[in-house]
């Protein structure tokens, strides 16, 4: 790193002169989980330019959307989930069919819920040529549906039959290694029986990190009155970034009434950054139907069930 | 490519025909960037640059920079700026004017309300400067399952379903209160 001219500051963080173990040095407590980190002004974690970070989500427990301006890799040390990413400009892929209460049950309703899971099981590339036309036709689908949503409003949705749209949802799992870019939100729930943990290191000396080596964290939703995460000068509490707005400027952005955009600025929340969800959490996700067989295969209960099990 | 040596590279755009624009808004206004796919030899210096013109009351919607630093200098008009850091703190809520500069960190979310005619110059610390809008068609909002969205805020579905759908446009609105509805042909994509 010192040849790619690694700044001043970090420069001089580089006496080596002998290592030790590091713990975790610092711990912040949410509602459904904690967030555990090694302070980065460290001299060996300074001279490596990176920040690490545990994240412990519960059973059932949902680590709020949340982006870093400095890449991020990370490893599932234990437990399994599902995770979402936002990127800006993908198109919404995922859609929940299931019908909304008071929408019409009948056939039309039907056929659009048949393509909306076909179009969820094409993705799954199950059905082969089949899938191609229908994987168009669900397109067109859903540009006209964004067209009569455009013309008629919102209103008009309960009798479009979906109940939402979303960019991709995916499953982790033990094992898995995750790369998050910078600024692009992520989140995560806990599906498992067990803590989901998670390792990260985000590399605050990548040259993606325009700002300092300090590792800084924002959030789209959620209020931490811990403070955040990053060593001891980030104790102030930390509130999501729609906090700082003028109530009026959300309203307006987001076309809704003033109480709701206060309601956005979780000003009254203190979960924390992992909070607990209370009833099923209807996101939809494919199946994962291979993956656990092979588990199955790996970690066998009981006697073989047929001959190929042996 | 291979056809351009750095002999023979382009070095300059003029960004400010209106016939040029990247997104245009019949009486709101128009935005146009220059990056490294419009003039290569921005990759070498890895900057890009943006120019915006705002008519009447127009805004931008609220965004961030996910890749660059912003150095937005205002070159007609005036407009009220919020800037919104990384603890979710206001750090600036101030009028920009002619011939005055904000600079805007990575990632600090900010929102740009024109007053009169406002018109600006950025200047992006990474050759292909990538935002992320909080509002509109292609927000970070919008991506989010409604489920996330009723958790995240504790509010109700149909709440839920406004914030994400209400807004149809992608960077540009009209600053009106609350929920007029709103006339289809302001929404040129």
């Amino acid at each position: 790193r010192q040849s790619l001219g690694v700044p001043p500051q970090v420069k001089d963080a580089c006496n080596l002169d002998n290592l030790d173990v590091l713990q975790p040095t610092e711990t912040i407590k949410s509602e459904a989980g904690r967030l555990e980190y090694w302070d980065h002004n460290n001299p060996q974690i300074r001279c490596a330019g990176v920040s690490i970070a545990r994240l412990v989500i519960e059973q059932g427990g949902f680590y709020l959307p949340t982006f870093f301006s400095s890449p991020k890799i990370s490893y599932v040390v234990q437990g399994m989930g599902i995770s979402g990413r936002v990127i800006p400009g993908c198109a919404e892929t995922f859609m929940d069919s299931q019908p909304m209460q008071g929408q019409q049950q009948g056939h039309q309703g039907q056929q659009q819920g048949q393509q909306g899971q076909q179009g969820q099981q094409g993705q799954q590339g199950q059905q082969g040529q089949q899938q191609g036309q229908q994987g168009q036709q669900g397109q067109q689908g859903q540009q006209g549906q964004q067209g009569q949503q455009g013309q008629q409003g919102q209103q008009q949705q309960g009798q479009q039959g979906f109940r939402d749209m979303y960019q991709k949802v995916e499953h982790v799992r033990h094992g898995d290694v995750i790369a998050n870019t910078p600024g692009s939100a992520h989140w995560i729930y806990n599906t498992g029986d067990k803590p989901l943990v998670i390792i990260s290191l985000l590399d605050i000396a990548n040259y993606q990190n325009q700002l300092d080596r300090n590792p800084r964290v924002f959030r789209l939703a959620g209020n931490n009155p811990q403070g955040g995460f990053g060593g001891p000068q980030q104790q102030q509490p930390q509130q999501n970034i729609l906090n700082g707005f003028d109530p009026q400027v959300i309203a307006q952005a987001l076309k809704i009434d003033v109480r709701l955009a206060q309601e956005l600025q979780n000003k009254q929340d203190s979960r924390g950054n992992i909070v607990r969800v209370k009833g099923p959490f209807q996101v939809v996700r494919p199946p994962l139907r291979q993956a656990y067989e092979s588990e199955q295969w790996r970690h066998p209960r009981g006697p073989p069930q047929s001959p190929q099990d042996n | 490519g291979l056809e351009e040596t750095i002999c023979s590279m382009r070095t300059h755009e003029n960004i400010d025909d209106p016939a040029r624009a990247d997104i245009y808004k019949p009486n709101l206004g128009r935005v146009t960037s220059v990056n490294s796919y419009t003039i290569p030899i921005l990759q070498y210096i890895r900057l890009s640059a943006t120019r915006g013109i705002l008519q009447g009351s127009a805004m931008v919607l609220p965004k961030y920079n996910m890749n660059a630093n912003e150095i937005l200098y205002c070159t007609q008009g005036q407009a009220r700026i919020q800037v919104v850091n990384d603890n979710g703190q206001n750090v600036l809520d101030q009028q920009v004017q002619k011939g005055q500069l904000v600079v805007i960190p990575q990632g600090f979310a900010y929102v740009v309300q024109s007053q009169n005619n406002f018109e600006w110059i950025s200047f992006k610390t990474n050759a292909n400067a990538m935002i992320s809008t909080l509002a509109g068609r292609t927000s970070a909002l919008r991506a989010l399952p409604l489920e996330v969205i009723t958790n995240a805020f504790q509010i109700s579905l149909e709440e839920a379903r406004k914030i994400k759908f209400n807004t149809l446009e992608t960077t540009l609105t009209r600053a009106r209160g609350g929920q007029q509805p709103q006339l289809i042909e302001e929404i040129v994509e």
